[in-house]
């Protein structure tokens, strides 16, 4: 695969990224966490509401050991929460943004488990006399955490079956028509940093989240009929695992990945038929395409109508049920910007191109509608994988939402940068995710002025 | 301030230690119990 070279200087972007003050610099607010289903503590996140109670350390104090204080949730973005500490009032300037699934924040009440009294901050010591009086009325019939929110929040950070060692088979990165076998090297929330077995190179990895549509368990190219790139050795080994079903306790089983959606009736896709589609190597354009080959267990090869390959080694796989895949009409109807097969001259009408190509239009029918109900907004901030450089994670905004579809736009970069991508993908995460993570995080990006 | 749904929502009793002494008070804890 080709990546756009302007695109490979993301690593200029500011490390250590604070979400707090570029949150409140931009008055932008973030996607909930509940919007990210593959993401820890997503369903439990409605219950985390503003008002609620927690304490935290009390840097304003002269006591030589730590001390803590009552602080109030304020404002709540992704895993960020902009915290005021019980006695301020209505004094927005002594607000503090925290992560709240880090070992910092605790529930009202963790303090006196472990013996350690609450202090209030130096500056407002002087403001009431009996704390305890002001402390009952401020806490009675508030919320807070339960006692073991940060178990919960280390539990589903872990519970997956992918470790380091277990083998995949995965997109090849330089020709994205074929599979690879990889090795999983690292585990960070989900995503996979995989190392490419037959690679020559000592830094050869990839990463994806283990839930992405590029990664898939031991056998499953046999399985599906897709094109692999491993010895025969490999391929002799996965026929007998297909029919003794005997794998190697480190290859990744079909059970450890989501089922893709079974297509409903008859009707199937044929070689041939058009449709729209994300352009797997250029992600912020939807493009006329073609069935190029169907292959086993409903998935497609899909190729770019006018940038096709000779060898087709830039066809790329899509389940029949992917959401990156529309029928004929979809940016239409959605009004959005329909890239036409390159060198297509004049104004791209569907009706004449396909009576020119004396080809069909794929059936509405054969694609799946649903929308799930996401919950995401334009101007919604995000941390999102910059999927031409999947090893970066940056700071992001929801410029567009249609349907199930979401135009990502990278903060700072132009919009040729945007990137389409379903809005269950599991590239995109909450403000906070890196620092949950302790992953890097790609800032916006500064322009730097010539003098 | 008592949560409209209160199925995943519990009512407990809350220590609290200051350094005027302890007390308790009664808050709602949720985000994460089953």
């Amino acid at each position: 695969m080709s990546w756009p070279k302007t695109i490979t200087s993301r690593l200029g972007g500011v490390r250590g990224f604070d979400w707090g003050p570029y949150l409140s610099s931009t008055s932008s607010d973030a996607a909930s966490v509940s919007c990210f289903k593959h993401c820890p503590m997503s369903d439990n996140w409605l219950n985390i509401t503003v008002g609620m109670k927690v304490e935290i350390q009390n840097h304003e104090c002269d006591l030589p050991d730590h001390a803590y204080w009552i602080a109030t949730v304020i404002k709540i973005a992704g895993y960020k929460s902009l915290m005021r500490f019980e006695g301020f009032g209505n004094d927005t300037s002594y607000d503090f943004w925290m992560n709240l699934c880090t070992q910092d924040v605790h529930p009202v009440g963790w303090c006196a488990t472990i013996g350690k009294p609450l202090v209030p901050p130096k500056s407002i010591q002087h403001k009431y006399l009996d704390w305890k009086e002001y402390l009952v009325k401020r806490l009675t019939g508030s919320r807070t955490l339960p006692s073991n929110f940060y178990n919960k929040v280390v539990e589903s950070i872990g519970n997956h079956r992918f470790k380091k060692g277990v083998h995949v088979e995965v997109v090849d990165k330089m020709c994205v028509s074929a599979m690879r076998v990889a090795t999983v090297d690292e585990v960070i929330g989900g995503r996979l940093r995989l190392q490419y077995v037959d690679s020559k190179e000592e830094n050869d990895d990839f990463w994806c989240h283990m839930r992405s549509p590029l990664v898939h368990p031991i056998t499953w190219s046999q399985r599906s009929g897709h094109k692999l790139h491993a010895s025969q050795e490999y391929k002799n080994q996965c026929l007998n695992k297909i029919i003794t079903e005997n794998y190697h306790p480190n290859d990744a089983v079909p059970d450890m990945f989501h089922k893709a959606k079974e297509p409903q009736g008859d009707l199937k896709f044929q070689v041939g038929m058009k449709l729209e589609a994300i352009d797997p190597l250029n992600l912020s354009a939807i493009c006329v395409a073609t069935v190029m080959k169907v292959l086993k267990n409903n998935y497609l090869m899909i190729g770019i109508d006018g940038s096709m390959a000779q060898n087709g080694s830039d066809w790329f796989c899509y389940h029949t049920s992917s959401p990156c895949i529309f029928p004929v009409g979809f940016c239409e109807i959605n009004g959005l910007d329909l890239t036409p097969p390159r060198g297509y001259k004049g104004q791209f009408k569907w009706f004449e191109y396909l009576k020119q190509s004396k080809s069909t239009a794929a059936p509405v029918k054969l694609f799946d509608k649903e929308i799930p109900k996401h919950g995401f907004k334009p101007g919604h901030k995000v941390e999102a994988v910059d999927l031409m450089e999947p090893r970066l994670i940056c700071v992001a905004t929801v410029s567009k939402v249609v349907g199930r579809l979401l135009r990502i736009h990278f903060d700072g970069w132009e919009n040729e940068y945007d990137q389409w991508v379903d809005s269950e993908s599991p590239d995109l995460y909450p403000a906070g995710w890196c620092e949950v993570m302790n992953y890097g995080l790609e800032g916006p990006r500064v322009k730097v002025e010539p003098p | 301030d008592v949560p409209t749904s209160t199925k995943k929502w519990e009512q407990k009793q809350v220590q609290i230690k200051t350094l005027e002494g302890e007390f308790s008070v009664t808050m709602w804890a949720s985000g994460g119990d089953d």
